[in-house]
């Protein structure tokens, strides 16, 4: 069945668009057939994989305001084999539109629901807050993956965003779960790095006997994806890093996490 | 009269609280008396300065839901010339219960109505959104300071930013203007820095001319905020760069920032 990937993390500027995109490109690469849903109302992984927001004819806010809507329709191929439904100014209105709707967090979930045989991979890039958007891909998603910096204060934020996810679990939707970690920006010679990612993986690894934990089986995914400038650069040229750079560290550290992560998925 | 400046960009991530903070604690140790409202309900603003968000007893939340709570209560002092309003994790909450209420973006700049008197400067913390956190920072607000990268896609979000600025100055809240850009995290080896930079002077050179343009008087601030990992650990253990590292890059520059900022304020 599609795999169905949050990437997700309320904190701003931590890496979820870079690694939507460079992740999924990175799955793309070996062949397996990928689509990006841009949530973010900035329209940030859209305009990564060289889309203009303003020029699509059909949007992630077109499909979620509109149930009748084509998904197939909105969906732009970005490579071989990876395709993008983008983001819009308009998504912007969606929190508040949605508020007053009865189903407002599962629109996501119908519209995944509608293309399981298209893909193998979706990946969901949300904005960074815990509203409508954010729920909405919390609810269509299957794992969750949470970007973010080796830094103490990053750690705080975790707590609240795993409670997030228990509630989503028990209220909306059994079957998520947080698959783990991908350290962005990583600094190994920065002061506290390794304490931190110590406290990050004995976290982790005391739910491990927890049944009922959406966390049990998290972790922390090597290889850390190491500070670099042509990441920072890319999107600005509507590159991926592969395309950009792909002699550089980005691209290696992405390609080397892709390849574990299919390891692992295929595995299951 | 006391000065009100609001520190926003939709963006994540971009340095807003650590500019907030650093800022703020510069020019408090000047002898000025400054007060920072935490406007984001990740409250990073007030673990940057120490506060622990649970234990304070009244926050930027209580005060946005209850117009008679007492402002000068809500106000902690962090050091000799510097205080705090908190955040607190209920403020999440109250971009949905203020969405329904006609007064919704103006109730902080009612409190602030209510400190005249108590401050010469006032910074606030703004979310990474444009939602009804934002919009009370931007009405109580009278000047705006922008914190961004000197990246290609990140003068992208300023088109998006300036257009929400255009709209509150018509709308809400005329003596609103946008004073300049603070360039953190920056990097001037980076391939497309200087371009940027350029991209960004020009822009603001071309709004000289109209009288009616919020950013008429833009400019790019200078020092640019040097990209240093002491300015990253510092929020960790609730100290300033000041506190924490008074000798490393990040505190000359936004000991130089300040200082800069004082002199062109005090002129006015
Ligand atoms: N490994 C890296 N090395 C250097 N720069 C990076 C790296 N990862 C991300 N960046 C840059 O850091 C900034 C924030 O990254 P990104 O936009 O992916 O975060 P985000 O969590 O999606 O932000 P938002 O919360 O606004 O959606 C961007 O300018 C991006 O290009
Ligand atoms: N000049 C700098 N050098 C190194 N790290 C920095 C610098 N400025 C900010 N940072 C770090 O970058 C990250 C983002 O900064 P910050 O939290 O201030 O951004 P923000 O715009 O307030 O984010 P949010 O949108 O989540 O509110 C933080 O981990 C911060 O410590
Ligand atoms: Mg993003
Ligand atoms: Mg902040």
């Amino acid at each position: 069945p599609m795999r169905r990937i949050a990437l997700m993390n309320q904190k701003g500027g931590v890496g979820k668009t870079t690694t939507t995109v460079n992740l999924a490109a990175a799955i793309a690469r070996q062949g397996r057939s990928t689509l990006v849903v841009d949530l973010d109302p900035q329209a940030h992984a859209t305009l990564h994989l060289g889309v203009d927001p303003d020029d699509a004819h059909a949007s992630a806010y077109d499909l979620l305001m509109d149930g009748s809507a084509d998904p197939t329709d909105a969906a732009l191929e970005v490579s071989e084999h990876l395709h993008l439904i983008p983001s819009e100014t308009d998504l912007a209105g969606a929190e508040s539109e949605l508020a007053s709707q009865n189903d407002r967090h599962h629109r996501l979930d119908r519209v995944l629901g509608r293309l399981e045989e298209c893909y193998e991979f979706v990946f969901l890039d949300c904005p960074p807050s815990l509203g409508a958007l954010t729920m909405n891909g919390l609810v269509a998603a299957r794992e969750v993956i949470i970007p973010m910096q080796a830094h103490f204060l990053a750690l705080q934020g975790l707590g609240k965003l795993l409670e997030t996810v228990q509630l989503v679990r028990t209220g909306l939707n059994p079957k998520l779960r947080v698959s783990g970690v991908v350290l962005c920006m990583h600094d190994a010679q920065a002061t506290h790095t390794r304490e931190v990612v110590a406290d990050m993986e004995s976290f982790f690894e005391s739910a491990r006997a927890d049944v009922e934990s959406p966390w049990r089986f998290a972790r922390v995914f090597r290889p850390p994806i190491r500070r670099n400038i042509k990441l920072a650069e890319g999107p600005s040229f509507g590159q991926t890093i592969f395309d950009y750079a792909p002699d550089a560290a980005g691209a290696k550290d992405y390609e080397a996490l892709g390849a574990g992560l299919l390891r692992e998925w295929d595995r299951l």
